[in-house]
């Protein structure tokens, strides 16, 4: 299942305490270069609990525990933890699990707090801890009974997968700047497009705005490749594709300002005025950035 | 990008309500000296340097 679209990595458990498990993947040379990431699920399996287990919590129904996934960071030599998904989890219930036995923990949003960055060398997403439900009765163990099955499990099935799907940005991404010799129009590809600003053509920048005379802002013009029907459909949780600038410059400006009957100047500092760079991006995602090899 | 836009964004930064009214004879008499203008080439360069990523 290694195709442009959809991407599986299988992870390992480093660490595995009473109710933390320290899951990590190996993300190298996994993302092709010039892609996108846009979606990461991550898949954890539970083990079976023996209905021996159960009976013993002596409580009706199956009984909940709250499963938590951070993502674990390395950055400046410190750790940074950021929550991908928290959700209770049914114990030994049977209609806990999709029919594959698996929860897809991070919603597409949430998934893509990792869009777009480069797949550092220790970079792990980490599973997080097991805890206790708290709006659960009180005398409750039943966080114990949650086992993940890891790598090497009985028949090999079960170990954690990352799901990563991802968008050429050949198809998918923006050109660059527009070619000046041709027009544009609806079936243009997303591009860069040059539009200059005439400060001194504007009724309130006279005699005020000192400097500069105009400038070269330009805008992002053009559509996006969507993705095909069934991935959007899959993909539930973003937008359609749209141009947009995804880097911008700010803009100095000296005006004249009056102060006790005297004008001097002030330079001032305009941000995201000027733009750098166009993208295609969803609706409400981050603007991507390029993956490295 | 539009007048407007340009217009909002530098009342933000020198926070005024609307542009001052400057006549002609004020700036005549005025005059940018060395290092506001080192201050502005400044931040022209740093400008082309530097990115902000979008939304």
């Amino acid at each position: 299942r290694f195709s442009q679209h959809f991407r599986e990595v299988a992870g390992r458990f480093l660490v595995s305490e009473a109710n933390t498990h320290l899951l990590a993947f190996g993300m190298e040379q996994r993302l092709p270069p010039n892609s996108e990431l846009v979606q990461a699920v991550l898949r954890l399996f539970q083990e079976p609990v023996p209905e021996a287990a159960l009976r013993r919590l002596r409580r009706p129904g199956a009984p909940r525990v709250r499963v938590t996934v951070e993502w674990l960071r390395e950055r400046e030599g410190s750790n940074r933890t950021s929550l991908i998904d928290s959700r209770c989890v049914s114990v030994g219930g049977r209609s806990r699990c999709t029919r594959e036995g698996s929860e897809e923990l991070g919603e597409g949003r949430r998934a893509g707090q990792g869009r777009g960055r480069s797949p550092g060398r220790s970079r792990p997403l980490t599973p997080g801890s097991v805890s206790r439900d708290p709006l659960a009765p009180p005398p409750s163990s039943a966080h114990r009974l949650v086992r993940f099955a890891s790598q090497g499990a009985r028949s090999g099935q079960g170990e954690p997968q990352l799901e990563l799907r991802t968008l050429d940005l050949k198809d998918y991404g923006a050109q660059g700047d527009c070619d000046p010799e041709v027009p544009v129009t609806e079936a243009t590809r997303c591009c860069r497009q040059e539009m200059y600003i005439d400060l001194q053509g504007m009724k309130w920048a006279e005699n005020w705005v000192l400097e500069p005379p105009g400038f070269l802002a330009y805008e992002c013009v053009g559509s996006c490749q969507q993705p095909p029907e069934p991935l959007s459909i899959k993909w539930p949780y973003v937008g359609p594709r749209q141009c947009v600038a995804s880097e911008t410059a700010s803009l100095p400006v000296i005006v004249g300002i009056k102060e006790g009957g005297r004008t001097r100047p002030q330079v001032v500092s305009l941000p995201n005025m000027r733009v750098q760079k166009c993208s295609c991006a969803s609706d409400g995602a981050p603007v991507p950035r390029r993956l490295e090899p | 990008l539009g007048g407007e836009q340009i217009l909002g964004s530098l009342l933000q930064q020198l926070q005024l309500h609307q542009p001052p009214v400057l006549d002609q004879a004020d700036l005549e008499q005025l005059v940018v000296p060395a290092h506001v203008r080192a201050q502005y080439v400044a931040l022209l360069q740093h400008s082309h340097g530097a990115r902000s990523r979008g939304r």
